[in-house]
């Protein structure tokens, strides 16, 4: 374990919480997509499918454990809390999961590391989380608006796989045969996909004006 | 190492 990926999973952390918290205080889910949440979940459920099989560490499995409670109970909010989902905006979030699932399972059952059920799954889980952020980047286009928090939140989800690339560089220098690329590509890939979400964020912060994404 | 054992990350 480094700094780097510490930072970078309670960063993680962070987002998933921050936005739970926020559903569930202030009781709504706008500007929220629930397509990136399902695919979020779907994420970690084909990720830890060795959460009871390969015990790493306590760490690794507790984490395991908030990452999967959260983003499930984040869906369930979303879907079936009586008041939340009233502010879900079915309307606009319209983003077909297939077009996402379908391309990463694909890609999934030709680029692996070993071809198993579990090793696909797993190199699967990297290239949906690498684009599941994309129908809520949708939406944020769509509503034009965004209120703090979504802001904030994908804010994190960024920083969160910012900081795994650094910790990726430095397991390199420091670990013999740590050799991951589809790990790193497909984490670049993602961090690039923030990345010009980043950039009017901190506009819109450093000006001090509501965020207005380009149409 | 079998790519198994470096699976220690989320």
């Amino acid at each position: 374990m480094n700094i780097f990926r510490l930072a970078g999973d309670m960063t993680h952390l962070m987002s998933v919480i921050v936005l739970l918290l926020k559903i569930h205080t202030i009781k709504s889910c706008a500007g929220i997509s629930l397509k990136t949440q399902e695919l979020y979940a779907l994420v970690f459920a084909t990720r830890y499918l060795d959460i009871f099989t390969d015990f790493i560490s306590l760490y690794n499995t507790i984490m395991k454990l908030i990452f999967l409670a959260s983003s499930f109970s984040i869906v369930w909010y979303m879907r079936q809390h009586k008041i939340v989902r009233r502010s879900y905006d079915k309307d606009q979030d319209t983003f077909r999961h297939l077009f996402l699932i379908l391309p990463c399972l694909l890609l999934a059952l030709f680029i692996n590391e070993k071809f198993t059920f579990k090793e696909v799954m797993w190199t699967f889980s990297l290239f949906l989380e690498a684009v599941a952020i994309l129908p809520q980047l949708v939406l944020l286009q769509r509503t034009r608006n965004i209120d703090n928090l979504t802001g904030q939140y994908v804010f994190l989800l960024g920083a969160y796989r910012a900081l795994y690339i650094l910790n990726w560089i430095y397991r390199y220098f420091t670990e013999p045969h740590y050799v991951h690329w589809i790990t790193w590509i497909s984490g670049l890939v993602q961090t690039l996909l923030y990345a010009d979400f980043f950039y009017y964020y901190f506009n819109s912060w450093k000006n001090n004006v509501k965020l207005q994404l380009p149409a | 190492p079998s790519s198994d054992q470096t699976k220690d990350e989320l």
